[in-house]
């Protein structure tokens, strides 16, 4: 069986609310060493890869795997109705036909209990090779968001040029175009202020802004984000999260001239 | 026209 307890409902509801829009229905494979999701959105042109390890729960156990096929509007509905701050249990029988949650109010003795019915998928799972990445950028999430949304305004896509001068967000459209330019920057203060520009070879590459802004819903739950990006492979978006948990994104490059 | 890749010609099946 598993039962899963989280102090706080919000990590939860964040991540749910940052991948529901992308991808709807998906497996929870639990395991011993936390639980991982992995799906990707229907035109086959990202991909969610979130992971959870166990030591992001108090209590955990899992004896077995399980995989729990939950649609991400069901759960959102459920999660809608705990606070952020309340304790929230996953649990489920070994061949479950629901996923119990509970959510306790620290403050209250209020208990509230819910199930959730649970799908049956049969979903594609690709091997994510490692990959010795050409540039790795890190930088705070809300910068990333701000410069996709302010792109987005103008164009449909953005190329992500990195090279020792630093890291230049650019677009064309229509009414003009448009870039942003990041330099290495390091704040003493607000550590999450940096930008961090690691680069083995200059990578230059056209990204869908729709995906990134979608991926940017993930911004509250990291003050940083990271990106990964070689030469014609899959650009990683990464939000660390506690307990080397994280929700990763991968986005296919547009490809041709 | 830019065309859009797809993820799955990236990442193998497991």
């Amino acid at each position: 069986m598993l039962e899963a307890r989280l102090e706080q409902a919000n990590l939860l509801k964040k991540v749910v609310d940052a991948i529901k829009d992308l991808v709807q229905d998906c497996n929870f494979d639990c395991n011993d060493s936390g639980i991982a999701l992995q799906a990707m959105d229907n035109s086959h042109v990202a991909l969610v890869s979130m992971m959870l390890k166990s030591e992001s729960f108090s209590p955990f156990r899992c004896d077995r795997n399980i995989a729990l096929g939950i649609n991400l509007t069901s759960l959102t509905k459920v999660l809608r109705a705990a606070q952020n701050e309340d304790i929230l249990t996953l649990k489920a029988e070994d061949a479950p036909d629901v996923v119990n949650l509970v959510f306790e109010s620290a403050e209250s003795d209020r208990i509230s209990e819910y199930d959730i019915k649970l799908m049956d998928i049969d979903q594609e799972h690709l091997g994510i090779p490692e990959t010795e990445y050409a540039a790795t950028i890190s930088m705070p999430s809300a910068e990333f968001q701000r410069i996709c949304r302010d792109l987005m305004a103008l164009s449909e896509s953005v190329s992500i040029e990195c090279s020792k001068e630093g890291v230049k967000f650019a677009c064309q459209g229509d009414i003009g175009s448009g870039s942003v330019t990041l330099r290495s920057h390091t704040n003493v203060d607000k550590p999450e202020m940096n930008v961090e520009i690691d680069l083995t070879e200059p990578v230059s590459l056209t990204f869908s802004l729709k995906y990134l802004v979608g991926f940017c819903k993930a911004s509250s739950l990291s003050g940083q984000v990271k990106l990964c990006l070689s030469n014609e492979v899959p650009l990683l978006v990464e939000y660390a999260l506690a307990n080397n948990s994280y929700l990763r994104f991968y986005l296919a490059p547009k490809i041709g001239d | 026209p830019i065309g859009q890749g797809s993820i799955k010609s990236f990442f193998t099946h497991s």
